[in-house]
């Protein structure tokens, strides 16, 4: 079973790269569920077949405190992938991901991970703050393979660095860093800063998904990228990173190496 | 007293709004305290005598855990500013907003606030979630005034909306929104779209803070553009905004009326 996190500062890329990696994977008839844990909850409802907004786990269970069933929150999207999304309480009351938190703790008691013969686990989360339900992910039994989605931005790489960061407090989890996904904002960011970055933390950049006017146009068809315009650059750059991320050994990942703060400023 | 937190998406540009006002209130004759709410903890080492990085709060509670004098927390900075920063857990281990909680904690025990005869607070606070440490400038006694930094880029009005939404729940302790400042990322940006955004917030923009390189080589040279450039567009920008801060009425503002999350997706 392949157990992945996306992680990365919030608006760097991350659920696009995550739902055409969940939409590869079921293309290549894995079956996958798919785990939105940012509040911004808009994640799984890019693989949904038109439902719209799909209702976040903290809201299906402010009705129903204790659900004996999957009903309502795990939902079947298109590809046949499961999906669920996690929701955040209102800003400024209680933890930021404690719908995170609340979610990983359902799947484990409906013992969904364990038994629902998934060959994929997408978690695509929020990494601005890795901390109390943002760090969930990575406790035992949930993400095993990690890759943090940078771009030229000072603040996505400090981001990047934070998470890194956290890999080793959860290292003996076996959580690793496979490493990171490049989604550039400017078509002639300087690609090579982003190389020097990655080997400085003792990790390489995977890929790097150019910026494509097709990820808009799929984003308002309500499709990935990769159902919508296989052929396109930004499509054959997630069918490669799909297997590269399948071909990583976790054993053989080194422990990332972070830099001191003050590098950033 | 002006009690002031400024908050904004991280990267937004905050520390440079936040450190420019309070050396300008500084060069107006007002005493200053300011405080630095970001786990990134480099906002009032721009304000200091050269130190370089001074210890944070969390830093130095770790060795001593129970001072009873400020030393070694408040720093003297350039222009007669007391300053602190309140630092960061490691990421992965406890709440990210742990040295603001902690650091607020103190300066309420040594009464820092209500005695050390300040003129002006200034609060310089990581907004990318508004919970736990991060909320804390917003309880009893510390923010009064909340300006939300914005730029051009949907993450950063996103994160304005979630301030927004803080605004409402800690409205009972008398917090306000004063308003937005913008800091254009794009010399091009449309003014015209924050404005519009603004007004759908019931606030306005009260200050476009241009893209200035003198900013830049104010930072280099370790100084606020407000001391090292005083006839630069952004030090004219930060005056007129002290000015229009100084003139807001906390009772006569109205209450935000942040967006529902649907209109960001
Ligand atoms: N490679 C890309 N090309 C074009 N647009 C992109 C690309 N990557 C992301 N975007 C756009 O940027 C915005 C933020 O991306 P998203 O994946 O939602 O970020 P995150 O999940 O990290 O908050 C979305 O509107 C998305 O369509
Ligand atoms: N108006 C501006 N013109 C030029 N550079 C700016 C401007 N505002 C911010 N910056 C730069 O952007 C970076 C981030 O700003 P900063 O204030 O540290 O953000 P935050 O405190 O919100 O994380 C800094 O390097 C800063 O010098
Ligand atoms: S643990 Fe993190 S997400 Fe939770 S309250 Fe603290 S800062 Fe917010
Ligand atoms: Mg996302
Ligand atoms: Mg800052």
């Amino acid at each position: 079973m392949e157990r992945i996190a996306i992680y990365g500062k919030g608006g760097v890329g991350k659920s696009v790269v995550a739902t055409n990696l969940s939409a590869r994977f079921a293309q290549l008839g894995r079956k996958v569920l798919h785990v939105g844990c940012d509040p911004k909850h808009d994640s799984a409802v890019r693989l949904t077949n038109g439902e719209g907004n799909i209702l976040t786990v903290l809201e299906v269970l402010a009705d129903d405190p204790n659900p004996t069933s999957t009903d309502g929150i795990l939902h079947e999207g298109r590809l046949g992938i499961h999906c669920c999304e996690a929701g955040g309480p209102e800003p400024g009351l209680g933890c930021g991901g404690r719908g995170v938190a609340r979610t990983l703790e359902f799947l484990d008691e409906m013992n969904v991970i364990g038994s629902g013969g998934y060959e994929v686990v997408m978690f695509d989360v929020l990494g601005d703050v890795v901390c109390g339900g943002f760090a969930a992910p990575l406790r035992q039994g949930f993400a095993e393979k990690v890759f943090i989605v940078i771009s030229e931005e000072p603040m996505a790489l400090f981001a990047a660095n934070n998470i890194s960061k956290a890999i080793h407090v959860y290292h003996p989890n076996g959580v690793v860093l496979g490493g990171f996904v490049a989604s550039l904002k400017s078509p002639d960011a300087d690609r090579s800063v982003l190389d020097r970055f990655a080997a400085a933390l003792s990790t390489r950049v995977l890929a790097f998904i150019p910026r494509d006017p097709l990820i808009t146009c799929a984003e308002r068809a309500r499709k990935t990228v990769v159902e919508y315009a296989p052929d396109s650059a930004s499509s054959k750059a997630f069918a490669a990173l799909a297997d590269e991320i399948a071909s990583i050994d976790p054993a053989s990942v080194p422990l990332p190496t972070p830099l001191g703060d003050e590098a950033f400023f």
